[in-house]
């Protein structure tokens, strides 16, 4: 896969587990 | 959506679940939640560690190359001047004998 | 282990929470429970994709790096050779002149 496409994703990617990490939940 | 969505009989839930009933499964759902919840953060923060990883892989990688690219440049330059240099010198040693 | 530790209030769950409240807050840990469940599930899998991934790169690197040291090795033969052409010709042009 091209440089670009990989960058990409790859921001995707950490958006989505930064995402995962800044949620909260389990509080009733 | 009912509770019946998640696997509580409604009955049980709203009329027929005594009060210790409803006390353990509210415990049970929110331990299950605390724990997965904790694993969810375990799979992003590995998630994270292994992509840092691997960028910093590409980076090296590249470098690589382009030290590659440049050893590569030099091997033909060299070839071409020694392939330049042994074509005189035969000219020249024929040169000589004539 | 009571509620408490979950954030309820143990007043709250057993004796005043009416049947309403329990049921609303059953589906909405157990929804919360799907969610997260899914997450996780997500995390993991981008997670191993990504390690696959870098695997892959570290076996390109390394066949890479292999490459990068023969191109080296030819590089130094190469240069000994030129540099041992080089100094024989002008041995040979300092004999012939005496």
């Amino acid at each position: 896969p091209s440089m670009k496409a990989g960058t990409t994703s790859e921001g995707v990617l950490a958006n989505f587990f930064n995402s995962l990490l800044s949620k909260k939940t389990g509080s009733p | 959506m009912s509770v019946e969505g998640h696997g509580y009989p409604e009955s049980k839930v709203v009329s027929e679940a005594g009060p210790e009933w409803l006390r353990t499964e509210m415990e049970r759902l929110s331990r299950e939640l605390s724990e997965t919840t904790h694993e969810k953060m375990q799979a992003a923060e590995y998630g994270l560690a292994v992509l840092e990883e691997k960028q910093q892989l590409k980076q090296q990688y590249d470098e690589l190359e382009a030290e590659y690219e440049t050893a590569r440049r030099e091997l033909d330059q060299l070839r071409e001047a020694f392939g330049q240099a042994y074509s005189n010198h035969k000219k020249v040693a024929a040169d000589g004998e004539s």
